[in-house]
């Protein structure tokens, strides 16, 4: 099963055309493994990218060496996943 | 044992206990709900749809589905609300009984069970088919790019490994393929509705293009009625407008495609959030988010009934 420890959702907010194109640069990258749960596309709406851990540094270095703004959605995403299941498992017992 | 009135909708459930959900619900009022297979997924999972009909024949019909994106799972949770307001309203609440006195209503709660089941077995954040592509390593298509309209034009992928890989062709993954004959089969529905999370938007045709839809206008201003409805209740803010002045681009999608089968009233829902927890709101969310959804599908609805053509 997929394991999410460490991946956190990242909200970037561009401020401009040139910025959202430097996002898109990195979703071509496949290594790092990025999946984006809000598409890049233009400077009025977010964008919501899950990064894995191995990809985080790298990530928010690029991000805030073009100074594109980006805060933290989800600090680590397994968390929630657990807190999903756990709910579902004690709903079992109700 | 499980019945309608145990069974948690506060909570989300696994493939197998949406399905017995259903069964649950046609095992109770027969007279009014039917379990319909309309296929088989690629991994050989019954398509299930709900029909609530009071008779009729061929009666003119709306069409709801959830889940399509597999990770979405407020909405499959959604869809199990609707479902239960449907066998619950009508007799009781005037505008369902209105509705159903009308028309015939298809719910598809599980619109893609290969991709659900995935989300609870192996991987949370599936969002697409699991249909093998041959020549690549990477597993499934995004169903919402593999509709004949616009197939293949600019906002979608020709990468098996991109979350919007559109396919080798328009309709090839049998959860959507499923859903285009049934839909050219039946010939009289009037109202489509594809339920997606996240973002809180109600969208009308078109995505692939800027062409703006004939009934533009008219949709433009059933979505503002539907999302002044679904606001009234919580105070969720939803935009509204056609797909592609809205968000982005997206060829091969679901609604494009039933709008030009002449299905005027086709809107894609994205559910809560907007950006606190995605695609993982809470389950504490589901029924606030279903209710308010609710406000808003039965706008569309009326209208479609009071709107015949």
């Amino acid at each position: 099963t997929e394991n999410f420890v460490g991946h956190q959702v990242l909200r970037i907010s561009a401020a401009d055309e040139a910025q959202v194109d430097k996002v898109k640069d990195l979703e071509e990258l496949e290594d790092l493994q990025l999946d984006f749960w809000r598409a890049p596309v233009h400077p009025e709406l977010p964008i919501d990218v899950r990064v894995p851990f191995a990809s985080l540094q790298g990530v928010k270095v690029y991000l805030e060496s073009h100074d594109i703004d980006y805060s933290i959605m989800i600090e680590d995403l397994q968390e929630l996943v657990d807190e999903e299941q756990l709910h579902m498992s004690r709903r079992h017992f109700m | 044992p499980l019945s309608i009135e145990t069974f948690n909708y506060a909570s989300y459930h696994n493939l197998d206990e949406i399905y017995d959900f259903m069964d649950l619900l046609a095992a109770e009022k027969p007279s009014l709900v039917s379990k319909i297979q309309i296929g088989r997924s690629y991994e050989g999972r019954p398509i299930n749809i709900l029909k609530f009909s009071t008779g009729g024949v061929k009666r003119p019909a709306i069409w709801i589905d959830t889940g399509i994106h597999s990770r979405e799972w407020v909405t499959q949770a959604s869809g199990i609300v609707f479902a239960k307001k449907l066998l619950d309203g009508y007799g009781k609440d005037a505008s369902v009984t209105s509705i159903l006195d009308h028309f015939d209503i298809f719910l598809e709660i599980v619109t893609n069970p290969d991709g659900f089941a995935f989300t609870h077995s192996k991987n949370r954040m599936w969002r697409k088919t699991r249909s093998i592509n041959s020549g690549s390593s990477c597993v499934g298509v995004d169903p919402n790019r593999n509709w004949d309209a616009g197939f293949g034009v600019a906002g979608s992928s020709g990468n098996p490994c991109s979350e919007t890989y559109r396919g080798p062709r328009a309709n090839s993954e049998p959860e959507v393929k499923a859903i285009v004959d049934f839909v050219k089969s039946h010939g009289n529905i009037k109202a489509f509705v594809s339920i997606h999370s996240y973002s809180q938007l109600l969208l009308y045709p078109f995505g692939y293009t800027s062409k703006k839809a004939a009934d533009a206008q008219e949709l433009d201003a059933l979505a503002k009625k539907a999302v002044d409805a679904l606001s009234s209740l919580h105070g969720t803010q939803y935009k509204y407008g056609s797909i592609i002045t809205t968000i982005y681009q997206a060829s091969g999608g679901t609604i494009d495609w039933t709008y030009e089968q002449g299905i005027k009233y086709s809107y894609t829902f994205e559910l809560r959030d907007t950006g606190r927890y995605g695609f993982m709101l809470p389950a504490s969310q589901i029924i606030p988010t279903a209710e308010e959804t609710w406000l808003a599908l039965k706008v569309i609805m009326e209208h479609t009934r009071d709107h015949p053509y």
